[in-house]
Parts: C-alpha cells; sequence; structure tokens
C-alpha cells in the first residue's frame, strides 16, 4: 500500500 | 483516525499539560532541557508548516495549533519567565551533533525531493532524537522529579501507540510509511531504559534515580 501524499498524521 | 492514534495524541497532549503544570504550579523549569523543548519547537514548525495550505479536519488543525503554541510556551517559561530556575549547566547536549545529521539524512532518504516533503522528513527524523537532551540532563543530574518522570512516560507511550496505529492502518488501510514508523522504532527504543526506571520505580512511589 502506497503512502498517503498528504501526511494526514499529527 | 482509530483508537490507537487517538490513545497516542491523548498521550501526548498529557504529556504537555503535565509539562506545563509542572512549570506553572512549582514555578520552577528545574530538570528540565530547554534544548529538547527547542527541538520539540523546530519539530513541529517543520511538520505542521502545511497548517493552512491543507486542511485534514478540525481535530488535526486544533490539535497542530495547541502543540505549537503550548511549545512555543514552554520555551517561553524555561527561557523568560522561569529563567532563574533553568538549569542550563546540566543542559548541555550538543544539539548541533543531531541537527546536522538528521539533516542531511532527510535530504538523503525521504519519500520525494520536494521541499515541503523534505522539511516534513526532518521533522519525522528530529523528533526520534529529540529527547536526548532531556534524557542526558537526567543521567547528569542523576535524578527525575516524579511529575517529570510522568511526563516522560506520557511521551514515551505517544509514539510507542503510533507503533499500533501504524500495524492497525496497515492491515485496515494497507498504508504504510516506512519513514515514519523507523524513526518511531528508534524513538520508542531511546525510551526503553526510562520506561523500566518508571515502571519499576516510578509506580512503587519511589523516585527516580540512576544510576539504576
Amino acid at each position: 500500500g502506497a503512502k498517503l501524499g498528504l501526511h494526514d498524521e499529527l | 483516525m482509530n483508537i490507537f492514534r487517538l490513545c497516542g495524541d491523548m498521550s501526548h497532549l498529557a504529556a504537555i499539560i503535565i509539562l506545563l503544570l509542572k512549570m506553572w504550579k512549582t514555578r520552577s523549569v528545574a530538570g528540565i532541557s530547554g534544548k529538547s523543548q527547542i527541538l520539540f519547537a523546530t519539530v513541529f514548525t517543520a511538520r505542521y508548516l502545511d497548517l493552512f495550505t491543507s486542511f485534514i479536519s478540525i481535530y488535526n488543525t486544533c490539535m497542530k495549533v495547541f502543540f505549537i503554541g503550548t511549545v512555543y510556551f514552554t520555551i517561553y517559561l524555561i527561557y523568560m519567565k522561569f529563567k532563574a530556575t533553568y538549569d542550563s549547566n546540566h543542559d548541555s547536549f550538543r544539539v548541533e551533533f543531531l541537527i546536522v545529521p538528521v539533516g542531511g539524512l532527510a535530504f538523503l532518504v525521504n519519500h520525494e525531493f520536494a521541499p515541503l516533503e523534505i522539511i516534513w522528513t526532518f521533522s519525522i527524523y528530529l523528533e526520534s532524537v529529540a529527547i536526548l537532551p532531556q534524557l542526558f540532563m537526567i543521567s547528569k543530574t542523576g535524578e527525575a522529579e516524579t511529575i517529570t518522570s510522568h511526563y516522560l512516560f506520557a511521551l514515551g507511550s505517544y509514539r510507542a501507540l503510533y507503533l499500533c496505529n501504524w500495524i492497525y492502518r496497515y492491515y485496515a488501510e494497507g498504508f504504510f510509511d516506512l519513514i515514519a514508523v523507523v524513526a518511531g522504532v528508534v524513538q520508542t527504543i531511546l525510551y526503553c531504559d526510562f520506561f523500566y526506571l518508571y515502571i519499576t520505580k516510578v509506580m512503587k512511589g519511589k523516585k527516580i534515580s540512576l544510576p539504576a
């Protein structure tokens, strides 16, 4: 699974 | 969002609140490393540059604002308001030995060679070692106030819970971020010695005093 382009974690 | 990440964020929030309470109630920053707080401020500033450009959720935005606001307030307390109680002699870790290698590594190992991504990677790597000046200071003073131990336990638990979050996200969403996971493992390992002391001593009402 690719990493989200957008970092959605703090 | 999942329970592990929520608990992780709450643990991180608790750590920051414990630290602020310790400083405000005792009106002292004794035993607290200003250098670690400066590194944390760098981590949050670098990581949350997208605060105004990408909206994830109200929760995400509020937490980012709170983390950035409190870390700079902490630095204000250490270096200005309660400066007289800041123990700079024991807070002597050479942070340039962290920032330079971490900065170089962020350039070499990242997901995308783009400014924002390299800065984000820098913040991830820096966070994994940002606690070292604080742990170094405790090893030099040979002890930690109980409230400081609670702060460190909550702070160490936050990233350990994030490791659980990443395991969950891998199986539930196929999400996987090797850089964050490796840095998170390093960060958590750095607390292991402290976790041992915390569980064997602080939980029994004793103070942490080194050498153990």
